[in-house]
C-alpha cells in the first residue's frame, strides 16, 4: 500500500459517500444517471467475485464490502425508493448500457492476461470477469457525462461526485507508476491502459470543473 | 502468485 493508492481509495470512498449523502439526506437523485450507477454495480460485482475466496487484508475486504453495498443501495434508492425515484429524470438518461457492456465482455474474452482460451476453468472465468470489470469501469461514467451535458444546471454535490470519481483513478495511475519503480515485475498493461482511458474520459469535465471553481461560476458543460 | 499481486488492488 502506498500513499497514492490510499489517497485513491479514500477519494473513491468519498465520491460514493457524497452521492449517498445527496440521495439519503435531500432524498433527490436529480442529475444522477441510473445507468452509470447500474454499470458501477456490475463493475463491483464482477470485480469482487473472489471476495470470499482470495483474502488479501481486512482493509481490502472491508472496502470491497463498502463499494458493493453502496453501489447496490444507490441503485435500489434510485429504482425503488418512493421519494428518490420521483427525482430521477429517465428522459435525460438515455444511454444504452448494453452498447458498453457487450464490447467490454468481448474484449475481455480476447484480451486478458491469461490469453489461454482452452482452459475453461473457474480461474479463467474469474480472470475474464475481472478484466471485463476493468474495461467496463473505464466507460461506466459515459452515461453520467452525457446526462450532465443535457442537465443545464448541475448541482454542487453531483459535480463533486463526478470530480472525485475521476480523481480516484488519476491517483491510481500515480500508484501504478510508484509500484512500477518500487516493485520488480509489477507490469499490468491491461489495468494501466484501461485506467488511463478512464481518466482521459474525465479530461473535459475536469477542465470545466476547474474553470467553474476558478471563476466561481456555476458548473456547466457545453452541449 | 504473480496473479495475486495483480488483484491486490480494489
Amino acid at each position: 500500500m502506498n500513499i497514492f493508492r490510499l489517497a485513491g481509495d479514500m477519494t473513491h470512498l468519498l465520491s460514493v459517500l457524497v452521492l449517498l449523502l445527496k440521495i439519503h439526506t435531500i432524498k433527490s437523485c436529480a442529475g444522477i444517471s441510473l445507468k452509470t450507477q447500474e454499470l458501477y454495480a456490475v463493475v463491483f460485482a464482477t470485480r469482487y467475485l473472489d471476495i470470499f475466496t482470495s483474502y488479501i487484508s481486512p482493509y481490502n475486504t472491508m472496502m470491497k464490502l463498502i463499494f458493493l453495498g453502496s453501489s447496490f443501495s444507490i441503485v435500489w434508492y434510485m429504482r425503488y425508493h418512493k421519494i428518490v425515484r420521483r427525482s430521477y429524470d429517465k428522459d435525460q438518461d438515455t444511454f444504452r448500457p448494453y452498447i458498453l457492456m457487450l464490447p467490454c465482455l468481448i474484449l475481455a474474452l480476447l484480451i486478458n492476461e491469461k490469453f489461454t482460451f482452452k482452459e475453461i476453468s473457474t480461474s479463467f472465468f474469474l480472470f475474464v470477469m475481472w478484466t471485463f470489470s476493468l474495461y467496463l469501469e473505464a466507460v461506466a461514467i459515459l452515461p453520467q457525462l452525457v446526462m450532465l451535458q443535457r442537465t443545464r444546471n448541475i448541482d454542487n454535490l453531483t459535480g463533486q461526485y463526478v470530480f472525485l470519481l475521476g480523481a480516484y483513478r488519476a491517483l491510481y495511475i500515480l500508484n501504478w507508476i510508484y509500484r512500477y519503480f518500487t516493485e520488480e515485475h509489477f507490469v499490468h498493461w491491461i489495468t494501466w491502459i484501461s485506467g488511463l482511458v478512464q481518466t482521459l474520459l474525465y479530461a473535459d469535465f475536469f477542465y470545466y470543473y476547474f474553470q467553474s471553481w476558478k471563476n466561481n461560476v456555476k458548473l456547466q458543460l457545453p452541449a | 502468485e504473480k496473479e495475486k499481486d495483480a488483484h491486490d488492488e480494489l
